[in-house]
């Protein structure tokens, strides 16, 4: 392994991120999750941990660009340099970025992961069956809105699953609209457009108005590619035009005629040999997740590695079942030491029939440290049958749903695992709570019961103290929901007031409370329940939630049951 | 079924890879990945002769050290790779 001169690295272990943009080949959430892998992979063997910011300045900045992004290496087309990043530092350092003319997958195909329908966002299944015929790419075939679609099973005859594929007639990203899909013909600069444009732009990302004219309302999208949109070439996003004519031959699939270096392309209209429109044709594509894994391994200190097998040697390799190599470990542990202590998540206690103990209520004191008793719990009890929780909050990255004492846990996956006891994971507190929160940093949570407050960490609590002492209003009588900001900054809402609270000081910060609606608009502002979770606020009403997005746009209004607890 | 291909090369209107001859594509790798530090005035030629830079490419990437630009380099040269210079001038 080798590491920078000098031994560059960060001097802290809590390393922030962000994500500033995202790439038209891949959905938003599983570009989130292929970084958020990467990183795990360094996190995995050392003392470093990964907060990803949703604004301001993060420690390592993730970009997409093209050709000459900013920085003065400009990236060189489709293939031949991936991504680059800067080692530890300030600015530019500790930057990674990614070249958004390469096709970004999960290293074996499309990743086309799908949008409603009746399969919960499942990825396609390629080639799947519908009616007899095998379709090996999304199709509009059966529908006439020209949606393209695709069955998420091999079988869409026998199981009838299905959801629709990227295209910008369902959704645009980034932008000013919210996800809105484009509308056709638009008009821009005075001319009408009735497809995707590069027009005014000179980053090569295609964009679309989301309504009629966006010279008067300037609302407008990216375009999400289509699974069979060419890349790069002069007409990147568009799909192939089969058949179409190249050198007075006709070609009705990708051809690698005409160059000389096997590459396969595609006329994007009838007729290369006039109109010289052509592109890239989807193969499988780089893995982003391997991709990032080797750019953030820059972006903590280690450089290039001549071991053919190891994550940090300069060429891209495409790994299925990937795991470090040990020169990697010992490169990363050289500048920030092995993983310390135990896993922080301690095994769940396993159930038993024999005595069930009720845990004894701890007396309640400045500092006590529990003891985990072994209880009985009615494992029949439905949180689906729950209308209302007392609160809801993502402890651990699993999102807790507690009430009347029992609480319900939802993994990363979608599991939902309970119900336990409150009383026998956090024995100080009350059955009935009204929020609790986690501290992103120091990982204490917080929990919140009418005008009282306890503060866990690990198995130590704190408190109850009166909420008064963290400055809030003596005649406040609970605290509804809490959001954490970063920083150290968590707001506190009640009704239609919200407070910030500096979680190191442990005081409400000046110039709160301030009004709800004024800041979050369209919200509920009689919520139950507001938490932050993905990235998203939810502000909860009886069994309903309203989603509120980083650029504070409701973006989604749905089921509590149905969305989060995954009945 | 035995016709010889018409190998009729294009160049496509875009392409920003162009249709580099080997000796191109080594200069434009070494000097991009560190091997030659770029401040080197020396002529196009010189660097394909450089066989030091070569042998310190072929060590890095764990090829032979031929210190020549064999066929071997040439493909190595071709695969998609991480943009961070191998050695920093």
């Amino acid at each position: 392994y080798q590491t920078f001169t000098g031994d560059l690295k960060w001097d802290h272990n809590d390393v922030t991120y962000r994500i500033l943009n995202y790439s038209p080949d891949m959905d938003a959430s599983l570009i989130d999750d292929a970084f958020a892998r990467a990183f795990k992979v360094w996190s995995e063997v050392t003392p470093l941990k990964f907060t990803r910011l949703y604004d301001g300045t993060a420690d390592i900045m993730i970009s997409f660009g093209k050709a000459d992004h900013g920085d003065p290496y400009p990236f060189d087309g489709k293939d031949g340099l991936l991504a680059h990043a800067y080692p530890p530092g300030e600015g530019i350092q500790g930057d990674a970025h990614f070249d958004d003319d390469e096709y970004w997958t999960l290293g074996s195909g499309p990743a086309i992961q799908t949008r409603y329908g009746n399969a919960d966002g499942a990825m396609c299944h390629f080639p799947f069956l519908f009616e007899g015929t095998s379709y090996s790419t999304c199709t509009t075939e059966g529908r006439t809105d020209g949606l393209p679609w695709c069955a998420t099973t091999a079988d869409y005859d026998k199981d009838k699953k299905y959801g629709f594929c990227p295209s910008e007639l369902l959704f645009t990203f980034d932008g000013n609209s919210n996800e809105a899909p484009c509308v056709f013909p638009f008009v821009f600069l005075g001319q009408k457009y009735d497809s995707c444009t590069t027009d005014g732009r000179n980053d090569g990302y295609r964009w679309c108005a989301t309504t009629s004219n966006f010279d008067t309302d300037k609302k407008y999208g990216f375009c999400p590619n289509r699974d069979t949109a060419v890349i790069g070439g002069n007409s990147e996003g568009e799909p192939c035009q089969f058949p179409f004519t190249f050198l007075g031959t006709e070609y009705s699939s990708c051809t690698s005629e005409g160059r000389s270096d096997g590459k396969l392309w595609c006329a994007t209209t009838s007729n290369y040999d006039t109109d010289a429109k052509w592109g890239f044709c989807p193969d499988r594509g780089y893995s982003l997740f391997l991709v990032a894994a080797h750019e953030f391994g820059h972006a903590l200190g280690l450089d290039h590695s001549n071991i053919k097998d190891a994550l940090m040697y300069p060429m891209y390799k495409y790994i299925k079942d990937f795991s470090l190599h040990h020169d990697d470990i010992e490169g990363i542990q050289y500048l920030y030491g092995p993983k310390t202590g135990p896993d922080p998540t301690p095994p769940e206690p396993q159930f038993t029939t024999s005595s069930p103990i009720m845990p004894t209520k701890s007396t309640p004191s400045e500092k006590t440290t529990t003891v985990s008793t072994t209880v009985h719990v009615d494992p029949a009890q439905d949180a689906c049958q729950i209308k209302e929780f007392d609160a809801i909050t993502e402890i651990q990255k699993e999102l807790h749903f507690f009430k009347d004492g029992h609480y319900w846990k939802i993994s990363n996956k979608g599991e939902r695992k309970g119900p336990f006891l409150i009383s026998e994971k956090w024995p100080a507190l009350p059955a009935v709570i009204n929020t609790a929160f986690e501290d992103q940093l120091t990982k204490k949570i917080y929990f919140f019961a009418e005008k009282q407050f306890w503060v866990y960490t690990g198995n130590e609590v704190f408190g109850p103290r009166k909420i008064e002492k963290l400055g809030l209003p003596s005649n406040l009588d609970r605290v509804d929901g809490a959001v954490q900001r970063g920083k150290g900054k968590v707001l506190l809402f009640n009704g239609e007031n919200f407070w910030r609270l500096d979680v190191k000081s442990q005081m409400i910060d000046r110039g709160y409370p301030r009004f709800t609606d004024s800041v979050f608009g369209g919200v509920p502002i009689d919520s139950h329940d507001v938490f932050l979770y993905k990235g998203f606020f939810y502000f909860c009403r009886e069994n309903f939630y309203w989603r509120m997005n980083a650029r504070r746009q409701v973006d989604r209004v749905g089921y509590v049951k149905y969305d989060l607890l995954k009945c | 079924w035995c016709l010889p291909l018409k190998s009729v090369y294009v160049t496509f209107p875009g392409d920003v890879i162009k249709n580099m001859t080997n000796t191109q594509l080594a200069d434009e790798y070494l000097k991009r990945y560190g091997y030659i530090d770029v401040l080197q005035k020396s002529g196009l030629q010189a660097v394909v002769s450089n066989s030091k830079a070569l042998k310190k490419l072929q060590r890095q990437l764990g090829l032979k050290e031929t210190g020549s630009l064999d066929q071997t380099t040439v493909d190595a040269m071709k695969q998609p790779r991480c943009g961070v210079p191998d050695i920093r001038n």
